[in-house]
């Protein structure tokens, strides 16, 4: 590997200002934060995106000429895409490109972006030709991971992953056997009650049931996936899911344990035994008003600071004493990026603004509102209008956002 | 079958743009055979050709393939 400078910060913002016409948009952008998180995986570094302003990182796409570049493109074939060094922080691509994903067709562009954000975060043309830093295009590989050489290089500007820390003296760790379990049935999203729902990372919701997990979004829902094909070593039946865009850490609970992952890959040492808080976890949410994790059980709550050693010897505390007009007993649970909050029970749903207190016309359908199923039966509760839930959140980051609101003022406000 | 004006005037173009070869600051603008044959060997080692310092189609080959506007770091001094 080659190294042609450093940016002098680790936690960069990004701007994606336009999009090929030769992809979705919604497919292009995914290719996009992908080729971040190849980075962020394995160096300390975080991204965040920015929709207005200056950012570090600038991604476009033009052709031959440009008024705002002085390096021009030549077309289809031979020059894919240039970037410049820390930090400069442009990233350009060549628009009269196929760019494609997940096919052998065209140009690559999750991995076109992630070798131009090799360049933009500091490296040069690696010697190994299937090192992704290698100056020529390979093509599509399908299971597509970074070169030794890439990791090396990479690190030598920005050091490795730093070793996770937190609040682990709070569990135990323990032994699950892995023995291989039967997968329950897949369930029908339009029908039954929930098990768990996460606004994960990258705004992307999850809502788990039995076995399955599956991807909501505003257009429809993602394919039904076996939960431990995502998240190995994952158990299916859960009881709650969180992540906290605060330590990017997702968390899983189901009886007496709990499993910890980056994206989907698990932290060492997990799962442990959760002992400070009860069993059988019913629901949890992270609200990032507060950047605290809440944990629900019957008619009770914890509020949980990951990062310090929370006094739990006053929780838990009644549910309806903070979270006005929620359900007891909550199936799930999930916060939005803006501090919405919604609960799920049965087959209904109830949300909460900024101040906790569930809005009016709630609770609703969930089939209807969240899993675009269409009843023969014509559904008499209210939906759509700017109080319908947005399955994906307005601000999509690599590593989360949070909130400026005076977090003294709000704790004063919870205790 | 030899090889056209045109063909070698890209080839050079190529190592020029991508950091093979170097435009001296002084002296004539043209490159010695030597300084072309030297740029192509280097180019023939980074992409794991056979190292002939001649253009020949597997070279010609490798330089039409897409890839990044960027220069390369390769030079004899480098790869040694």
């Amino acid at each position: 590997y080659l190294m042609l400078g450093r940016w002098r910060k680790k936690h960069l913002t990004f701007r994606i200002l336009n999009l090929p016409s030769t992809l979705p948009l919604h497919t292009a952008r995914a290719a996009l934060l992908k080729a971040f998180e190849y980075w962020s995986n394995v160096a300390p570094l975080t991204f965040r995106e920015v929709k207005a302003g200056w950012a570090d990182i600038r991604l476009s796409f033009h052709g031959r000429q440009s008024p705002y570049c002085s390096n021009t493109f030549d077309g289809p074939g031979r020059v894919l895409a240039h970037a410049d060094i820390p930090e400069l922080g442009s990233v350009h691509f060549d628009e009269d490109e196929l760019w494609t994903e997940r096919t052998y067709q065209g140009v690559n562009l999750r991995i076109i972006a992630a070798h131009e954000l090799g360049h933009a975060l500091g490296l040069g043309h690696s010697r190994y030709t299937q090192a992704l830093m290698a100056p020529v295009y390979s093509g599509y590989q399908p299971h597509f991971k970074l070169h030794p050489d890439d990791v090396a290089g990479i690190q030598a500007l920005y050091g490795k992953k730093s070793p996770e820390t937190g609040d682990e003296q709070e569990e135990t760790e323990i032994t699950v056997p892995q023995g291989p379990t039967e997968p329950s049935p897949m369930p029908d999203p339009c029908s039954g009650e929930l098990d768990a729902i996460m606004l994960g990372p990258r705004g992307k919701t999850y809502a788990f049931k039995g076995s399955y997990v599956w991807t909501m979004t505003d257009s429809g829902l993602g394919p039904l996936f076996q939960v431990s094909a995502l998240w190995e070593g994952l158990p299916g039946n859960l009881d709650a899911a969180v992540y906290s865009p605060r330590t990017r850490w997702i968390y899983f609970f189901k009886g007496d344990k709990v499993w910890r992952y980056i994206n989907f890959k698990m932290s060492p040492g997990f799962p442990k035994k959760l002992n400070r808080v009860g069993p059988n976890l019913d629901a949890a949410l992270y609200w990032p008003v507060n950047q605290k994790v809440f944990l629900f059980k019957g008619s009770k709550y914890w509020q949980w600071d990951e990062l310090t050693r929370t006094d739990f010897s006053h929780y838990p505390k009644p549910i309806k004493g903070l979270f006005t007009g929620a359900p007891n007993q909550p199936s799930a649970a999930m916060s939005r990026q803006d501090g919405r909050v919604y609960f799920f029970k049965g087959k209904q749903y109830w949300h909460l603004n900024r101040q906790l207190r569930v809005q009016k016309g709630y609770p609703r359908d969930i089939a209807h509102n969240w899993m675009h199923c269409h009843p023969q039966i014509p559904d008499t509760t209210p939906s759509g209008g700017d109080t319908s839930p947005s399955a994906t959140g307005p601000d999509h980051s690599v590593t989360g956002t949070t909130s400026d609101t005076t977090l003294s003022s709000i704790d004063t406000t919870l205790n | 079958r030899a090889l056209g004006p045109a063909e070698k005037e890209a080839a050079v173009d190529y190592l020029l743009q991508y950091g093979y070869l170097q435009k001296p600051l002084e002296g004539p603008g043209d490159f010695k055979l030597e300084d072309i044959k030297q740029a192509l060997r280097a180019f023939q080692e980074a992409s794991e050709l056979s190292v002939s310092g001649q253009l020949d189609d597997a070279t010609r080959a490798r330089m039409r393939q897409p890839r990044c506007g960027l220069e390369d770091p390769f030079n004899q001094k480098t790869l040694k």
